[in-house]
């Protein structure tokens, strides 16, 4: 349970959050 | 004999035992540490997530724009309030980069002329907002014609 | 105009008859000799009426600027020259003598006699009108001047009629109960007064809220901006491409 909760947080921490991050920083461009 | 060895045999698992006890509890705590870690890491990135997915909607509600990561490596751009009739109705195309890594534009629902040559010239200038403002300006054209 | 009228004056103002337009103008005429025959005096008239306006032209002329009076005078005496040719042609052709004959055509035109016989009809009896306008003119005259004499003599009396004998209107009895309007308003002073307070609050209430909003809305705009700043440093140059090489 330890291991997927890692696995998820790394996911979100690596690709999830810094999407978003781009995603509004392409709004704040446009 | 055979006492004696039971004894010491009874010692040494004794010991074993005790060793054992004091792992688990290591590890009991290490297990409750890094979920508390996690659980910490978590609820930080839930409201980080949390402001930028609010963000996001603001930029959308204001640009009349949403863009999507979809399937394929590609960003769709979906615009809305084009028609003043049905203010509702998407119009969108899809972005990716090429072998060459350069921008590529495809998809774009409803059909749009000049989308090739806003695509060179985002590829020259690398200026969204303008290449955007034109592909809405082209759709609103359309929608007026 | 009356006061052109010499009839309707009086005998001290009666004006005189009006005196020529130029003294020098009958001097020619009497200077011209009477046993000269007509044509020729009116040929000679002509001539010496053109001198006297060269000679009233001349002083004027002098001050105007370019002004050359040999070459004025020259042009003057070809001109007397011309003259006289003009008036020679015209007294050896008749046309001067015919200013002075009587018409020759005795057989008369008998609308032309109508119309004067006619006009001189008229003439008469718009004279015999004009006069008899005069007299009653001059008999209103005497009569309003009586009357004014009179009237600066006459003391004026004042008395007071009774209210109700005077109006006797109909309206008399709804007239009498109207309200005094005057009162009703100067009774409201004090309200106006108050009213005129609050407003003057009111205004000033506004004023300090209006001050307020332009406050807030800059400090917000200050705000913003600062915002912006900060967010605009953290950004990344090509967020779109990141965004499509994050697998």
């Amino acid at each position: 349970e330890l291991r997927g909760q890692e696995r998820a947080l790394d996911e979100d921490t690596t690709v999830t959050i810094p999407a978003a991050v781009y995603v509004a920083q392409l709004y704040r461009r446009v | 004999d055979n006492l004696l060895k039971l004894i010491a045999e009874v010692k040494d698992k004794k010991q074993e035992v005790e060793v054992l006890t004091a792992n688990i509890q290591d590890l009991k705590e290490e297990y409750a540490k890094k979920k508390e870690t996690i659980s910490a890491a978590n609820k930080a990135n839930e409201e980080k997530l949390k402001r930028l997915q609010k963000s996001a909607d603001l930029y959308k509600d204001r640009l009349g724009l949403e863009i999507r990561k979809i399937y394929g490596d590609k960003l769709q751009f979906i615009f809305t309030n084009i028609d003043p009739k049905h203010p509702e109705t998407p119009y969108m195309f899809s972005l990716r980069l090429n072998e060459a890594r350069d921008y590529e534009v495809s998809d774009s629902a409803p059909y749009l002329e000049h989308l090739a040559e806003f695509q060179e010239n985002v590829r020259k200038t690398n200026n969204f907002s303008a290449f955007l403002a034109n592909v809405r300006k082209t759709f609103t054209t359309m929608v007026s014609k | 105009r009356q006061s052109w009228r010499r009839a309707s004056m009086k005998e001290t103002n009666r004006r005189k008859s009006l005196p020529p337009f130029h003294q020098g103008i009958t001097e020619l005429s009497r200077s011209i000799s009477v046993n000269l025959a007509e044509s020729k005096r009116l040929g000679s008239l002509l001539l010496s009426s053109f001198q006297f306006s060269v000679q009233k032209l001349e002083p004027f002329l002098k001050d105007t600027k370019d002004f050359s009076l040999e070459s004025f005078r020259a042009k003057v005496s070809s001109l007397s020259e011309e003259l006289k040719h003009f008036t020679d042609r015209l007294e050896s052709d008749g046309t001067l003598q015919k200013c002075f004959e009587s018409p020759k055509e005795k057989t008369s035109d008998l609308c032309l006699e109508t119309s004067v016989a006619e006009m001189k009809e008229y003439i008469t009896k718009f004279s015999l009108e004009r006069h008899t306008w005069e007299q009653l003119l001059m008999h209103y005259q005497k009569e309003a001047e009586e009357i004014s004499r009179q009237s600066s003599e006459t003391k004026i009396t004042e008395f007071e009629m009774e209210r109700m004998t005077y109006l006797g209107s109909s309206q008399s009895e709804l007239l009498n109960t109207k309200p005094d309007y005057q009162k009703m308003i100067q009774n409201q002073d004090k309200v106006f007064d108050c009213m005129e307070l609050v407003m003057d609050e009111l205004q000033g209430s506004m004023k300090q809220l209006h001050a307020f909003m332009d406050e807030s809305t800059q400090c917000l705009q200050k705000v913003s901006v600062q915002l912006g700043k900060r967010s605009l440093q953290q950004l990344d140059r090509s967020p779109a491409r990141k965004l499509l090489k994050l697998q």
